[in-house]
């Protein structure tokens, strides 16, 4: 049985994808089976290895999930496509309903087949990300060292702590990430001592540095590991991996 | 009747709570009556300008609208607060029931009492988003100048293009601002140049420069105007404020 993990944080554009993508393609370049998931309607997990999104997404149409897995350049890494239409279940969807239940389904029978699995949540707190939250074991939160970041993180914890109370679940914190560090600023630094100081282990060691070879990587439809092998975006992912693999 | 504008991307983190904000305190400061008002669950608006968030939103909550709003540093200035239980909204109302429609009316008449109204968006395309839009005269979007800030816009547009062909609706586009924008990187100004070449006249000749000092006058409770008067962010958002006021 996998390990499934969550990439969440309601605040927008603090790192999500960018975590989720390149972290699943340095446990794959570690030599492990890994799907990545992309539930997020922006598609830009998809976008972000170079793939075209799909029209309707495998988890909501009843084809085998096998037949939407998509290969990526790394062996072992292969991914399941988002789709736009996910508004359309985001809008219909309500928590109970058997949609939903159908996703978690799903995402559980991933956990199966791979030894990781990792899913890329949208800006939201809707039904999604708890669908998302519901079948993972673990939820990794990026940050980045704002002010705005640690304001919206009691709102996330409290539906972490939702999710964790169902019967059946076995969420745990996989931990918090602080991303776009730079390390000459005093706010990272200021942020960075709030955040070790109030949550305590579950943050990370390692930090994702503010480094332009990410973006760049994005618009080549690469992973920073293949796009830019030496940066040191590439070197934090590759600990972060080691930390996250270690971490059992 | 005043000028309605949204701000919105369904991209998340682009800078749109930077772009409210710190707008609404330029125009007001150039002495018009203005209301931001708060539609995101994040509350970041209101954080933003040092408030805190009211348990029940002012525009769900049956008390009269003039009951919630609240005055800022600035003379002219005045805020309706988010409230997180708009998580409950989103999740309630479709895009055809009477919430929505209550949403809508609201908004048009806080558009009868100001001379501009500014609402500040979730990252997201549902109900919330749409409801803002139906209400609005113009849309602004911030946009990064990153890879993935030009993918989501395609999905953007279509939903404004909807709401434009609604009866009753005359929301037209405000115009792109590029924010965080970096000179000195090469993805900063080849998109710069895409989105100049792809959407010619709409986008706004001001950039808004990446700038430490927003960040800090968030955590500050500030607008950037009153935390760092001669910082370059401050200058740009005086220089939009100007084009904005100027484009009737
Ligand atoms: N370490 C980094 N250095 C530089 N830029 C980064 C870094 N991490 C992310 N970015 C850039 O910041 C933007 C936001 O990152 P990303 O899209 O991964 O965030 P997100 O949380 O997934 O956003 P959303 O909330 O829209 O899903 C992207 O354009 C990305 O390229
Ligand atoms: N010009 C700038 N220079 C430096 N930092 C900036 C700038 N504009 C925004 N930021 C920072 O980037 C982060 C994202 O900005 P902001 O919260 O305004 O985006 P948003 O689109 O409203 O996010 P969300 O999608 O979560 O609502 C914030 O922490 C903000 O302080
Ligand atoms: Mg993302
Ligand atoms: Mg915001």
């Amino acid at each position: 049985m996998g390990r499934v993990f969550c990439i969440a944080n309601q605040k927008g554009g603090v790192g999500k994808t960018t975590v989720a993508l390149n972290l699943a393609d340095a446990i794959a370049k570690a030599g492990q089976e890994v799907l990545l998931v992309d539930l997020d309607p922006q598609c830009n997990a998809t976008g972000g290895l170079g793939h075209r999104p799909l029209p309707r997404h495998p988890l909501v149409s009843d084809q085998p999930l096998a037949d939407g897995l998509l290969e990526c350049a790394t062996p072992g890494l292969r991914l399941l496509p988002g789709s736009r239409s996910f508004f359309d279940i985001d809008q219909l969807a309500t928590a109970g309903t058997t949609a939903s239940q159908q996703l978690v389904s799903h995402l559980t029978n991933c956990g199966n087949a791979n030894d990781y699995v990792i899913l890329d949540c949208p800006p939201s707190l809707g039904h999604l990300t708890r669908a998302a939250l519901a079948a993972s074991h673990e939820v990794i939160m990026p940050i980045q060292c704002e002010y705005f970041a640690m304001e919206g993180l009691t709102q996330m914890i409290e539906v972490i702590r939702d999710v964790m109370r169902q019967p059946g679940r076995n969420l745990q914190f996989g931990g918090i990430v602080l991303t776009m560090y730079d390390p000459t600023l005093e706010l990272t630094r200021e942020v960075d001592e709030d955040v070790r100081e109030f949550f305590g282990d579950i943050v990370f060691e390692t930090v994702i540095p503010r480094d332009v070879s990410v973006p760049e990587a994005v618009s080549h439809g690469q992973s920073v590991l293949d796009y830019a092998p030496r940066s040191r975006a590439t070197r934090a992912m590759i600990e972060l991996c080691l930390e996250v693999m270690n971490h059992e």
